[in-house]
């Protein structure tokens, strides 16, 4: 097959819905191993829109090089390969099935020129249903990382999470709470702006690791909107992935 | 075919992806008018998921009346029909198509004891893409409310509305910041969360009508999670509507 790629770890980043984060939480884990100098690499599987090119300020056409093609690097000397940025334009929306996502993301597998990775993060696409569950079962993902907001832990997100993981026998690595609270940047109030938080209760009830919370943080949003995620600063709900 | 229903204005709620708080603009919308003392109905057209009767805490099945389904009704009268109410298990998936949508959703106007009504709401399906566009095409609405955040109004969200509603020959009522700022309850600052407001540019730039903002408010998480959304303050961005 060729030695286009040496990784040690893959670790898969999901939802049980749009919108809570998740995209943004792949950036900020692979940033965080990048800065505690690991090699790391992102695989934006994610169908449902251009996140993780838009995050990392990137937007070039890959190369290619003899079988392979080339990823993008971001600053931190993170390689990012998107669907997205295969696309001719960005703003179409593409109706990606099941079979060409697979096919497409076994393609990112073999025929990306990753080089040694200690770590690629897959941006998996959201939800618990087929289509996240066709990108796991097309290459070999070592833990799965569950991204919620306190929203979304009152359903079933969580055991929904746990069958998918389950079927694919993936261990789920642990359970982010994002959005969890918001601090006030005058008074340092900590605001529960989407209800008090719920990710314990869930760890606890579904024995799973909870790595941590993040807050709902306007910086973030700020950089975010620049392509200047990889600004933000480092959270030690990474600190100890493995 | 008979008097099942004498309906005044009929106003869809649309968004350009989930999330932004559609459904729940969609109740407080009816909410605000039921409270002026116009009398109410609600079509649940969103596929997504069953958010309207859990806003406004209703889970009975409708009963039948010789030719019609009874709608549902809140504490203050509003009527409310959901495709959500008509599915067995609330938890399973289903998976609407286009032509199913379209069936059911004339069948909610055709075959609903609406009765005297002067507004009906629509709660449309997520997005500016077909599915939306299948339910507009089955029913005569007058008018569409343009539910975003500031995060969405900085991409394409408002002129794929416009188009939508292009196609339809039928006119944006107006637009609406949802989760605009969050004010500090200790110290009143007023922090802008997701970025600064943008729908004041927006409405310029397209022509269309700002009709308000909403902040991001906990009281709504905790009245929404309880199905007592009808007990959240009125919203004076609702008084002007026709
Ligand atoms: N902790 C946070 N604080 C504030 N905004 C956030 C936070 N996490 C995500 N967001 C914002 O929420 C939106 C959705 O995030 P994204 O990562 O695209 O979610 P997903 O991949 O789950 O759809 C984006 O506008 C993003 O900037
Ligand atoms: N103004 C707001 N302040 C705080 N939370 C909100 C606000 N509007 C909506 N939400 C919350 O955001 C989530 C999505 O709202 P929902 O009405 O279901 O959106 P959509 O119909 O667009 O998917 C819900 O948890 C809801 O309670
Ligand atoms: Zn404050």
């Amino acid at each position: 097959m060729g030695s286009n790629k040496n990784i040690k770890h893959v670790i898969a980043v999901a939802s049980g819905k749009g919108g809570v984060g998740k995209s943004s939480v792949t950036c900020l884990l692979a940033v965080s191993l990048a800065r505690q100098g690991f090699k790391v690499g992102i695989m934006d599987a994610d169908v449902t829109g251009p996140s993780i090119p838009k995050l990392l300020g990137l937007n070039g056409h890959p190369e290619r090089e003899g079988d392979y093609l080339v990823p993008l690097k971001t600053e931190l000397g993170i390689k990012i390969m998107s669907l997205n940025l295969l696309l001719e334009q960005a703003d179409q929306p593409v109706i990606w099935r099941g079979p060409i996502i697979s096919k497409v993301v076994i393609q990112f597998w073999e025929e990306i020129a990753w080089g040694d990775l200690d770590y690629l993060v897959i941006d998996l696409p959201p939800g618990t249903g087929d289509v996240p569950l066709t990108v796991l079962q097309s290459i070999p993902v070592e833990g799965i990382m569950m991204v919620t907001t306190p929203q979304d832990l009152a359903g079933m997100v969580v055991s929904k999470a746990i069958n998918m993981a389950k079927k694919m026998e993936i261990p789920i690595i642990g359970l982010i709470e994002n959005m969890s609270y918001l601090v006030c940047p005058d008074c340092g109030k900590r605001i529960e702006v989407f209800g008090s938080s719920k990710v314990e209760t869930m760890g606890e009830k579904y024995g799973i690791k909870v790595l941590g919370r993040i807050p709902l943080d306007p910086n973030l949003v700020k950089l975010s909107d620049q392509g200047q995620i990889e600004k933000y600063e480092s959270l030690s709900l990474f600190n100890n992935i493995n």
